[in-house]
């Protein structure tokens, strides 16, 4: 799980069990007391394998829904809640976005129309590379050192040589870093048991950057895992998603479907599944 | 669920602010000026730890336990 704090922004983003929307509450009292106030929020996750295992208020979308509406000031009244489907039943968006119109046009100067955002998850990693993140018993290293190792023996460095990466590995398994670089950030969670294996990657882009740089870096990471399935949301003001197509398709993976929907303050949420072809 | 307890996919909440005071604020610290004790009682009711942190000029990155 991770957490990223700018100046005017707070992004959380956790797995397992955690029970994330009770944060907003708390966030909002705190920034209260350093004179921030909220002005737009977005809330986004994929299917849940385990959906009977989540604690309230994550046992449904609209429960979900529900609960950040009551906890949102009433001025954030530009709302939406949407579940993006794909062909594949168990691969489905949620996305909640909210805003006011005052704060809307705030939340448009903090987020210029150029920047996009990028949410890989990917399930079913090839067995081999999953196993690198495991730890190895006997190996008598602490979180920090065994997730550097994991870090390099994945590639997991590679995919940007330009950032700095905090990475910690659990035990027995699993994987969470954060890269940094510049103001952009890029996160990796990993989940590697055989059967329910998952993957994810995060990062942030401009689209008057280099068209291939998104393409590379997506390449890189979907390579670190090499996944049957892979779902891919793109949050931006302008068209990115065929950026991402150009990225995996040459890596086997084909596209199955692509729902486009539009979020007030959000902008404009791309969902792409794609699985590899021999499936 | 899986044996490490991991759900897989994860939720992701991003909150945006502006600063009561235009001059100051968000275009400078904002909420980067949260305490280490403020930001550890938002994570408790998320149910998450801080186990490892870094920064720079621009933002601070944390990853968080589960």
């Amino acid at each position: 799980s991770s957490l990223f704090v700018y100046p005017n922004k707070i992004i959380i983003k956790t797995c397992g069990t955690t029970q994330l929307l009770k944060s907003i509450r708390p966030l909002i009292h705190h920034a209260a007391n350093l004179g921030l106030t909220l002005s737009g929020c977005r809330y986004t996750r994929g299917s849940f394998i385990f959906p009977s295992s989540q604690p309230f208020p994550h046992t449904s979308f609209k429960e979900e829904v529900i609960y950040i509406e009551d906890n949102l000031p009433a001025n954030l009244c530009y709302r939406k809640a949407s579940v993006m489907p794909s062909k594949l039943p168990s691969h489905s968006w949620h996305v909640f976005t909210a805003s006011d119109h005052q704060n809307a046009t705030r939340f448009y100067t903090h987020v210029p129309d150029d920047l996009y955002t990028v949410e890989v998850c990917m399930t079913e990693l090839d067995p081999v590379l999953a196993r690198k993140f495991f730890q190895r018993q006997g190996d008598e290293k602490n979180g920090d050192t065994a997730g550097k190792d994991m870090t390099q023996i994945s590639g997991i460095d590679s995919i940007n040589p330009g950032a700095i990466i905090c990475d910690f590995a659990f035990d027995p398994c699993g994987y969470s870093m954060n890269g940094i670089d510049g103001d952009r950030y890029s996160t990796i969670h990993v989940t590697p048991e055989d059967g329910y294996s998952y993957a994810s990657f995060e990062c942030v882009g401009s689209v008057y950057e280099d068209r291939d740089d998104i393409t590379k870096v997506l390449k890189k990471a979907v390579q670190v895992f090499r996944p049957a399935t892979v779902s891919v949301s793109t949050t931006c003001r302008r068209e990115v998603w065929g950026r991402v197509a150009r990225a995996l398709e040459p890596l086997g993976l084909k596209c199955r479907s692509r729902v486009v929907d539009e979020f007030p303050a959000a902008g404009s949420v791309t969902f792409q599944t794609f699985t590899t072809r021999r499936k | 669920m899986a044996a490490s307890g991991f759900e897989g996919f994860e939720k992701r909440l991003e909150l945006h602010f502006f600063g009561d005071d235009p001059v100051a604020g968000v275009d400078d610290m904002g909420l980067r000026l949260l305490d280490f004790e403020s930001l550890e009682q938002i994570l408790h009711a998320v149910q998450c730890t801080v186990v490892s942190a870094v920064g720079n000029q621009f933002f601070d990155a944390y990853v968080l336990s589960e």
